[in-house]
């Protein structure tokens, strides 16, 4: 019965036997903690954000952190290979990771990461729809939905307004942008129950 | 399960980053 982490996060999909759950638990916190700093770090540079009340950053990113990392790693799920990299550096097959249990997260990871780099966005355009996918007004526990949706909607503008300034002649890119948030919402839905098996594990 | 993020000491880690907690932080 070996056991594996399938999620890229990890520095490896292999587990240690000899470890314990807790060690097992504590070495992929260790993996994911860097990334949800940064994801935190870049949370405070979004203009308004740091105007919100705390607990309502908090919530914004206890509820967004891994939506945003889906869309940060994106380039981690070769879609023409059809391989995973891990964060330690680590590549592998979708029939290897199919074979150690991933399941249908993994293709739904696959078809978004394909979908949203083929839309070929700049590095400013995906950092400002990275800051669309955070600043969700209707993320469960928000205190002050209005000054979260008036931020909400200031980033939708400029987010808009930079699509059409850079893609004169591609006004669905746009829209395509907007359809990827119920898409993120899905996939953490899903990783959501995954987590809940591993934990249940 | 629903709050997966206080499962996963998500939320602990937000915190202390926001507050800019250097203690916290890798070297």
């Amino acid at each position: 019965n070996r056991m594996y982490l399938v999620c890229p996060m990890n520095t490896s999909a292999h587990v240690d036997p000899q470890k314990s759950g807790h060690e097992v638990w504590e070495e992929f916190s260790h993996s994911f903690t860097p990334a949800v700093r940064e994801v935190v770090e870049f949370a405070k540079k979004i203009p308004g954000f740091r105007d919100l009340s705390q607990p309502d950053q908090v919530s914004l990113l206890k509820a967004g952190t891994f939506e945003v990392l889906v869309v940060r790693f994106a380039s981690l799920f070769d879609v023409k290979d059809r391989t995973v990299t891990f964060l330690g550096g680590k590549k592998y097959s979708v029939d290897t990771l199919r074979a150690m249990g991933a399941g249908d997260l993994l293709n739904s990871m696959f078809d978004f990461s394909e979908k949203l780099i083929n839309l070929g966005l700049s590095e400013e355009e995906m950092s400002l729809f990275t800051a669309v996918v955070l600043v969700s007004a209707d993320r469960s526990g928000i205190e002050n939905v209005n000054s979260v949706e008036a931020l909400q909607e200031t980033l939708i503008r400029a987010l808009r307004s930079l699509i059409t300034k850079n893609h004169p002649n591609e006004s669905a890119i746009f829209t395509k942008l907007l359809l990827k948030l119920p898409d993120l919402r899905s996939l953490n839905n899903m990783h959501s129950e995954q987590l809940l098996a591993f934990k249940v594990h | 399960f629903s709050d997966p993020a206080s499962n996963l000491g998500l939320e602990d880690i937000i915190r202390k980053a926001l507050m800019g907690n250097l203690e916290e932080r890798p070297e």
